[in-house]
Parts: structure tokens; sequence; C-alpha cells
């Protein structure tokens, strides 16, 4: 999701 | 992953690490401002509280966990362990006309109103202004250490890296998140000035101090 693909990054 | 979010993430870790060992190493805070460190803590907490909620891998995990220890460790040196050195009088940024609006920005500009979202958010505003306390007291103190601008230049890199990394990111992966690409752009333009000095001056061997 992109929720997960944001709180990949740091 | 790519180079260079890899190589952005570590740059930010060389500048956590830098700014450590610099005021462990000479027992001193000087021309360091403790209220830039603050903000960045602040940043951190409130990102990273994902924590709690998602994991995504062992890298992501360790280096969160890594930069939310560094930044509270950073403020401890400051203002406990050698707050004797602490120049508090030259750190006299007004940080509550930063946190103030961004704050109310992250409410107003937000992908969802929830609370994790609007603290994801406010820590991606507040980091792309939490470094304007310490470069406000470089320009109030007319110079910095030649180690204080290494560590400003990691930083600033760190950013300018993460916007390479998102141009990939939409190529690659049709992926691209517009809070974040701003605020990191914002973040990376307060940095050029100080950019043009580092190249100009401390990378020939000069130490940066600025016109009175």
């Amino acid at each position: 999701s992109p929720e997960l693909l944001r709180h990949d990054e740091l | 992953m790519n180079v260079f979010r890899l190589t952005g993430d570590l740059s930010h870790l060389a500048a956590i690490i830098i700014l450590l060992l610099k005021i462990w190493k000479s027992r001193s805070c000087a021309g360091i401002s403790g209220k830039s460190q603050i903000l960045f803590a602040i940043v951190f907490t409130t990102r990273y509280l994902d924590l709690l909620t998602s994991f995504i891998s062992i890298y992501n995990t360790s280096m969160k966990v890594i930069y939310i220890g560094c930044a509270y460790a950073t403020v401890y040196l400051i203002y406990m362990k050698f707050r004797a050195t602490y120049d508090g009088n030259h750190d006299s940024f007004r940080v509550e006309f930063l946190v103030v609006p961004v704050g109310g920005l992250a409410v107003l500009v937000n992908h969802d109103f929830s609370f994790l979202e609007i603290l994801w958010t406010f820590s991606i505003y507040l980091e792309s202004v939490a470094i304007l306390p310490q470069l406000f007291m470089i320009s109030k103190t007319g110079e910095a250490e030649t180690i204080t601008t290494h560590y400003l230049f990691c930083l600033g890199l760190y950013r300018a890296l993460y916007l390479l990394n998102w141009i990939w990111r939409f190529y690659f992966e049709s992926f691209f998140d517009m809070i974040a690409i701003v605020a990191g752009v914002v973040q990376t333009v307060l940095y050029c000035d100080f950019f043009y000095l580092y190249i100009t001056k401390v990378l020939k061997g000069k130490k940066l101090s600025l016109p009175a």
C-alpha cells in the first residue's frame, strides 16, 4: 500500500 | 531500496554520528544549537511511532531505533552532561515560530486525518525547517568549527540524495509522495547557501567564517 511505501523511508 | 536511498540513509547516519563524536571527544557542545537537536528528537519520535504499529524490515526498524537513540543521546549531552559548554545566548531562535505553523499545516494538509498520520506529516514538515536554529546560530556568531560544517554537509546531502531517490521511485516504481517531496525540496534549498560556503571555503582548507 502507499502508506507502507511511505513508512519504508526514513 | 535504491542506491540514492541507501547512500542518503548512510549520509544521515554519518551526520548524526559525527555530531555525537564531536561533542563526546571535545567534551563540549560549543557552536551547536540545542534547539535544532531537540527539534530533530521530536521529528524522529513523531515519525517513528509506526515502529509500534507496522514492521517493514530489520533494516528499517534498526535504523529508526538508532536515529531515535542518537537524537536523545545528543540532547542529553547538550542539556545535561556538557551543559556548561552550551552556548545558550547565541541559540536564540524562537522555535515556537516553527512548531506552531508546522503543527497547523500538518492538521490542514495530510494524507489522512488520523492521529498517527498527522504526527507523521508534522514530522516531515518539521524536519524540513529543524536546522534553522543551527543555521541562525552560525549566522549570529559568524563562524562554525570545521567538524560542525562536516555534520551540516552530511545532513544536507542526505535530503538531496532523497530527492534523487524520489525521482528514481517515480520512474521505476510509479511511486511518489507529494508531502515528502515538497518538504524535501524546501529542506534541501535551505542548505544551498551553506553548500556553497562549504565547497568554496571548507573543502579548500579554510575555516567557515562569514563576513561581518
